[in-house]
């Protein structure tokens, strides 16, 4: 564990709460990708498996149980509690042009060819793309409120700070996970468009994020 | 070619 590890998953810890508090306190998911959501809880679900056959750490087991509750949660919030505010008509991204190509992948690429491993790679891969239709229901209406940009800036830097620890664990201990390191960047430069438009618009003020 | 490193990382 180092401080850029560390720093990485309480942003991952800070961007679920910001994102649950908001459509608690609002009683409204307005401009959040339910797909989006979804996937998540599907890539903790299939990343996670490992809680029932190794035991890493308090701290390891702890975080996996708060991630899966919490995005379950955010799922029930938005199709259940919430789903008369659900934006339908713009959450349109085609997820199994996602689905498909991540299944194909890490069938081909993956560390060994056995069920867990299998999983744990599509949960990698899936990781990098499950926020694009998030971004692409922005795009698409044009504008995201500050609350849901915060959720995403913070997304975004826990995965920057997560290529630091791997630079980091690189140099100090030798680690390189190369699936997981590949897959990482890939999906660190979705967000960078994102980032300049973050720090361009919201830190300006701006109640809302409007694209140019 | 791929090794499998300690899933230690979230």
């Amino acid at each position: 564990m180092n401080v850029f590890r560390l720093a990485g998953d309480v942003s991952h810890l800070v961007a679920i709460i910001i994102l649950l508090v908001k459509i608690w306190r609002s009683k409204s998911c307005a401009g959040i990708s339910g797909k989006s959501q979804v996937l998540f809880a599907l890539v903790f679900t299939t990343r996670y498996l490992d809680l029932f056959t190794v035991f890493i750490s308090a701290y390891n087991t702890i975080m996996k149980v708060v991630f899966l509750a919490m995005s379950y949660a955010t799922v029930y919030l938005i199709y259940m509690r919430f789903r008369n505010m659900y934006d339908s008509e713009n959450d349109t991204f085609r997820v199994e042009f996602l689905l498909v190509p991540v299944i194909g992948l890490s069938f081909l690429e993956n560390y060994a060819f056995t069920p867990l491993e299998i999983l744990w790679t599509f949960s990698i891969f899936l990781e990098a793309v499950a926020i694009m239709p998030q971004l692409f229901m922005i795009t698409k209406t044009g504008e995201a409120e500050s609350i849901t940009t915060h959720y995403l800036f913070f997304l975004g830097l826990y995965r920057a700070l997560y290529i630091a620890n791997w630079v980091w664990r690189y140099h100090t201990e030798e680690f390189f996970d190369q699936i997981a390191v590949v897959s990482g960047v890939v999906q660190t430069i979705f967000y960078c468009d994102f980032f300049y438009l973050y720090v361009t618009r919201v830190l300006r003020g701006k109640a809302k994020m409007i694209l140019p | 070619s791929l090794h499998i490193n300690p899933k230690d990382e979230l």
